[in-house]
């Protein structure tokens, strides 16, 4: 039977909760053997990024909520950490697979990687919340993407990096979530990358400097 | 099912986006 909106935001609410109720929101074994199989050790780095940017995301949900919804906030910071380290340990795997390497001490040092990866997650929590605002009445749209940049000061630009990854990685994701994903994406693609401030600028004037690669392809007829 | 389109090529992921190559 058709479902209302409510109904088919609550049934993706549930569905979340089930996929992440067998989630750690602290590393797994496995992945703590790839932490502890990097030349430096990310644990202590990552574990304490994760609380920061928890409190963090916290105070910025009760500031577009309400002081009474803190709680609320911290309790949907849990389920994008859960997502967050489900996510890293796919995406490890399948680089493994395909790099033949176990070895990811410079990407697993990156913060941009750690921020960008658990504000995608996040961006699926507060996004599959939308629909009811967590309290089946109001709908939320001050938490609407790009917000989760703001609250996080991340780059869209690294942002974008991981979404592909993202989708690729975690398959219980909705048709409706990837076409969420696909337009944040595209907003940062048309829109937030070409900002004043991003570093995209820079890195097209570095690969001017560094010479024509690839021939342009000719003008389409 | 979804058309989302997967842009990264053969031998491109995570990895490389971030220089960690």
């Amino acid at each position: 039977p058709p479902q209302t909106p409510v109904r088919a935001a609550m049934n993706s609410i549930q569905q979340l909760r089930v996929v992440l109720a067998s989630a750690s929101d602290a590393p797994s074994e496995v992945l703590s053997a790839y932490f502890k199989n990097c030349t430096v050790d990310p644990t202590q780095e990552i574990t304490q990024r994760v609380r920061r940017l928890g409190e963090h995301f916290s105070q910025r949900f009760a500031q577009a909520m309400g002081q009474r919804c803190m709680e609320i906030g911290s309790q949907r910071f849990t389920l994008g950490t859960r997502l967050y380290y489900r996510v890293m340990e796919s995406m490890l795997k399948s680089e493994e697979r395909r790099l033949s390497v176990q070895n990811f001490s410079k990407l697993l040092n990156d913060s941009a990687f750690h921020t960008s990866l658990l504000a995608c997650a996040l961006e699926v929590v507060t996004a599959t919340y939308r629909g009811t605002g967590g309290f089946g009445v109001a709908v939320e749209t001050d938490l609407s993407f790009p917000w989760i940049l703001d609250v996080f000061q991340l780059v869209a630009y690294d942002f974008y990096k991981v979404i592909e990854s993202f989708i690729k990685a975690e398959p219980s994701l909705s048709r409706d979530m990837i076409k969420h994903l696909e337009h944040c994406e595209h907003l940062v693609m048309e829109s937030i990358a070409w900002r004043g401030d991003s570093p995209l600028f820079e890195l097209l004037h570095q690969a001017r400097e560094e010479g024509p690669g690839e021939q342009a392809e000719p003008p389409a007829t | 099912v979804h058309d989302y389109h997967f842009g990264l090529e053969e031998g491109e992921g995570v990895s490389e986006l971030f220089d960690c190559d």
